[in-house]
């Protein structure tokens, strides 16, 4: 399994609807700073269903809407969806390729959707916690953050290790 | 799970001391035990030793011998459990050249099974990429992407 | 004492402006007093607008804006209140090869009246410098130094 | 005032005698990942009189001391020196060069020098403090400590400016 493609629409920086195409191996990420590199890594982890603001350097989960500027209103949601190539069964679902979106309305509404058909926050995680993905920590790694993995209490690093069982 | 949880500490102790070696191209690395031989409860410990120096707490490691020894713990876990994607955020920043040099050649042998988004400032990082994309902050406040193939461009001007 | 801080703040103030919008080329940043008026007890809150974006929560800027950000209220407190000499432990590590031409430069003028000594990994920042001491690391654990006068060397190899 | 000389002695990974001439204007540290350069801006906050271990990355104040290694036991004791440039009269004192050294030994005692005449640590401070040095915290910005600065509390900050005054 790997990520095929990335979309953001609305999703902080990204205001305008904005397109990655991945290959597997390593596709690297350079921009000036400020240009909205961390807010990528900051989608992917709100794709597979992060809750936790603080995760995504907000106070309020409605932080991460795109607030507007000079010539744009501020959006009405923002939506991040991802497909992933499933054509090795990762994913115990009968599809070659599976995508999954997340979209959150400024009214705090907020829908998740596996190929287009809507499904609870709790799907996504069984699905993702099936496929050992999703709230698997350290496979997002956010800046500064590398030696975060270092200063955490010896039973928070167990922790990490039985995830990996 | 106490059987599982034993199986996965020894298999993530064993590559992280590997790639530790690699890194540091030498010294040494373990996981330990802070209860020993009570996989069931126990919290997990991490020594680290690079070449020609001591055993020492975590907390006396530089700056750049810290990233070095996290790198190498989060690609023992991948090793043990492979994700479908892992993404990094500029975990190059401290390192200095001989040492971004030997990390980006082990993140090419690790992206044969595990995909890497990799984000960085370091020219010399970027060699190891397959792809790369460029984005840029527009005059007022939105992100845009430019993809600039690897193929396409002289890696060296990439930025 | 009320009177002081008052001109102290006064003066942070506008150098942090001016740093600021010469680190980001433009923009707004400014300190906030929590109680405004209250000149004899109230906290500092600081405001950082980098060009063409709102002016936003110090929380949402990214790892090289926070960086620039932290720096130019550094300068601003060595203008208000010069210390003999500073030390900056690789601020530069976060930052894109714009910036660190940038802060270079400031760096440079502002070592007319202050002493640096600057620790980097980064070739172009040690060109601000008049002099290079080279640190490593015998096999053994003791770190023994080198002087690597700048007129000695060719800065693009110094290292 | 310039800081003109630094010495350092048994201190951290600097097990000889290592001394470091300085210049007015910036003068740059490079080297390898581990090989000792925040060990030296560790040595200058400890000169100037910092008591607190965990600001130098230290549990105890005795583990500044050397530790030993493969070739060579344990340190008996820290030193650091630095001689300063006081051709402005900055320090009240009456010398044009004014040398501040501070010694730990393994037995916990600990000995500060003024120009080479014993004193206490709170003729260190003193001094500093007219001089407007010292534990003016912003002067040694430690790595990766440069957006501490922007994490203060706001009552934090304004100590800050209230040092400036
Ligand atoms: N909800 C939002 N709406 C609009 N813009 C936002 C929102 N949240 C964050 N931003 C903007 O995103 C920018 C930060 O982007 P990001 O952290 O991704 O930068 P970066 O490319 O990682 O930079 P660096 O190289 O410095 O780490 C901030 O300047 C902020 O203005
Ligand atoms: N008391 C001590 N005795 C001996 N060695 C020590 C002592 N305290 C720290 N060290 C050594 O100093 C080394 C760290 O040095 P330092 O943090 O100065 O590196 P650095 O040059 O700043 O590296 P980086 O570029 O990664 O930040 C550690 O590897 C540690 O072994
Ligand atoms: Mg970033
Ligand atoms: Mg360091």
């Amino acid at each position: 399994m790997y990520l095929k493609r990335l979309e953001i629409h609305g999703f902080k920086s990204f205001a305008a609807r904005t397109a990655f195409d991945f290959g597997p191996g390593v596709t690297a990420v350079v921009g000036p700073n400020g240009s909205g590199k961390s807010n990528l890594a900051d989608a992917l982890r709100w794709v597979l269903g992060e809750q936790n603001p603080r995760a995504l350097r907000s106070r309020k989960s409605e932080e991460v809407i795109f607030a507007g500027d000079r010539k744009r209103p501020p959006a009405g949601f923002a939506e991040v969806s991802i497909a992933l190539d499933n054509s090795d069964g990762w994913l115990p679902l009968d599809f070659q390729e599976v995508s999954i979106s997340r979209r959150l309305h400024r009214s705090g509404e907020s829908e998740y959707l596996v190929n287009r058909a809507r499904v609870r926050l709790k799907d996504v995680s069984d699905l993702f916690a099936r496929a050992r993905v999703g709230q698997n920590s350290y496979a997002i790694m956010g800046q500064g953050l590398v030696d975060q993995v270092l200063n955490l209490k010896p039973e928070e690093r167990r922790s990490l290790i039985e995830e990996a069982a | 799970v106490r059987e599982r949880f034993r199986e996965s500490f020894h298999a993530v102790n064993a590559d992280f001391g590997r790639y530790f070696k690699t890194f540091f191209g030498g010294g040494n690395a373990r996981l330990a035990l802070t209860e020993p031989e009570d996989y069931g409860e126990s919290g997990v410990d991490i020594l680290a030793q690079p070449p020609g120096k001591r055993q020492q707490h975590l907390q006396l490691l530089s700056g750049g011998e810290r990233s070095l020894a996290a790198v190498a713990l989060l690609f023992a876990l991948l090793e043990t459990n492979p994700a479908p994607f892992c993404v990094l955020d500029e975990v190059d920043a401290a390192l200095d050249e001989a040492n971004v040099g030997r990390f980006s050649e082990t993140l090419a042998t690790l992206a044969q099974q595990t995909q890497f988004v990799l984000i960085t400032h370091n020219r010399s990082t970027v060699q190891a990429a397959g792809a790369i994309y460029g984005i840029t902050m527009s005059g007022d406040g939105v992100s845009t992407v430019l993809s600039l193939r690897l193929d396409e461009h002289e890696p060296a001007g990439g930025q």
